[in-house]
């Protein structure tokens, strides 16, 4: 009995039950710097400049409402370039619209534009392409924001795309809609699947990344009309495959390699770096896979599950059948059907001395746990193609309401071709 | 399509070297 009881606790987490909940103090500043890296803040916890308005601030069931918006968006986009290639040209069977929702847009960066530089905390995005800002005078519509909204008028390195100009027609599939043209000037809009939008003008500045690092003519949305869910930020920074995203416009400064820290909400900091400065030890390697149907979405092989220690019985056609995407956009992991399925068995059986309660919004496996001081947690480790195994932080395995509601922090897809 | 979404990529290092079509995981390093 010893020895089972051993074993369990090495598959397992033994933590405090306060240390589940989202902590109200920003505990530290420190973060990662290095070489053109850029600090990493979660928008709804302690650390954030954005969250002072408690008022306003969403609920946790709100932001996996929204987290939701953006998968629905995400799947509806994939299948629709997917069924692109397969049916004759017919507007009529064509969606009225595409692109992704922000969600809640959890972690943002702050970059400074324009000359001399204005700084603006932008939601950074590795599932979308355009980056986009707020602008002066906000023709139509501009929410609040943290930070004043950048006015091009006083920048020294601003200037309008032309209507005629190439880089105009980069927008279609940045954004899904073909350009405008405002008198000679090139417009750009983009809408998300839950009906926030930004519109405005396509223009190039100077983006400074940090003192050491500025882009030059960097090619971005001068937002005139935004509405949806960016209260609080600055707009978006667009890490996507396209050509227009951040990371291919800097890819002759950067090679086209990023990498970041996002940080648990009640832990301080993180990092979002450009560059490769070299210094990333132990860390292992999967293919990037590309789908030509939507090639601006970072496409990974996830080949097994364990929980406890004990490695799920799915098929890999499960994972197969229709693909993962990693996006720093969408909060709570989504599964295919079985493998959600054999997570949550697996999840449930080793959670069986702890109450359940009732669900929270999308998340269907919550137990209260108010009436412990410690519990234990099985471990959760995912295995990626390359033989990668990733263990999960705590954080990674549950979503914490409060001590009365503890949620597995994973949901299932509707449709096992999602 | 899964989605690998940000709660289960906290603390974790991620690592996108896109040119060289390869995407990496390192233990935590941000905390």
């Amino acid at each position: 009995r010893q020895a089972t009881e051993s074993r369990r606790l090495q598959h397992a987490h033994t933590v405090k039950i306060s240390s589940l909940l989202p902590a109200s103090v920003c505990t530290s500043t420190k973060g990662n710097i290095k070489k053109a890296s850029l600090k990493v803040v979660h928008r709804h916890g302690p650390c954030s400049q954005l969250s002072k308005d408690k008022a306003n601030a969403p609920t946790l069931s709100e932001i996996l409402s929204h987290d939701q918006s953006r998968v629905n968006s995400i799947q509806s986009r994939i299948a629709f370039n997917s069924r692109k290639n397969s049916l004759e040209d017919s507007q009529a069977t064509l969606p009225s619209k595409s692109g992704s929702s922000l969600g809640s847009g959890n972690y943002f960066v702050t970059v400074g534009l324009g000359s001399p530089k204005k700084d603006l905390s932008l939601i950074f995005d590795t599932g979308s392409d355009l980056t986009w800002t707020q602008c002066e005078p906000c023709v139509r519509y501009c929410y609040k924001q943290q930070e004043p909204t950048f006015d091009p008028s006083k920048s020294a390195t601003y200037s309008n795309i032309t209507c005629t100009s190439p880089l105009c027609s980069q927008l279609s599939s940045a954004t899904g809609n073909s350009p405008g043209c405002s008198s000679t000037t090139c417009l750009y809009g983009i809408q998300y699947g839950d009906q926030s939008f930004s519109v405005g003008y396509f223009g190039k500045e100077k983006l400074t990344l940090t003192s050491t690092d500025v882009v030059n003519d960097f090619l971005f949305g001068c937002g005139q009309n935004n509405q949806g869910l960016f209260r609080g930020t600055a707009g978006l920074l667009g890490l996507g495959r396209d050509k227009l995203s951040l990371v291919s416009q800097t890819s002759q400064k950067y090679g086209k390699y990023f990498s970041y820290c996002l940080p648990s909400m009640s832990s301080s900091t993180g990092h979002l770096t450009f560059g490769n400065s070299g210094t990333s030890s132990g860390v292992k390697f999967t293919p990037l896979l590309t789908d030509s149907q939507s090639p601006s979405f970072y496409f990974i092989d996830i080949t097994a599950i364990s929980v406890g220690g004990r490695s799920l019985s799915i098929s890999k056609s499960v994972f197969s059948t229709a693909g993962t995407i990693i996006d720093s956009g969408t909060v709570i992991t989504r599964l295919p059907p079985a493998a959600y399925s054999a997570m949550r068995t697996t999840f449930r059986q080793l959670m069986k001395n702890y109450p359940m309660t009732d669900a929270l919004s999308i998340l269907d496996t919550c137990y209260d746990l108010s009436n412990y001081t410690t519990v234990t947690i099985p471990k959760i480790n995912f295995f990626f193609n390359g033989n990668v195994n990733v263990a999960l932080d705590l954080t990674g395995i549950l979503y914490a309401a409060s001590a009365s509601q503890v949620c597995l922090a994973f949901a299932g897809n509707s449709d096992a071709t999602d | 399509v899964g989605i690998f979404g940000n709660v289960q990529q906290q603390t974790l290092e991620v690592v996108y070297d896109v040119a060289g079509g390869k995407l990496g995981f390192g233990p935590g390093k941000c905390s």
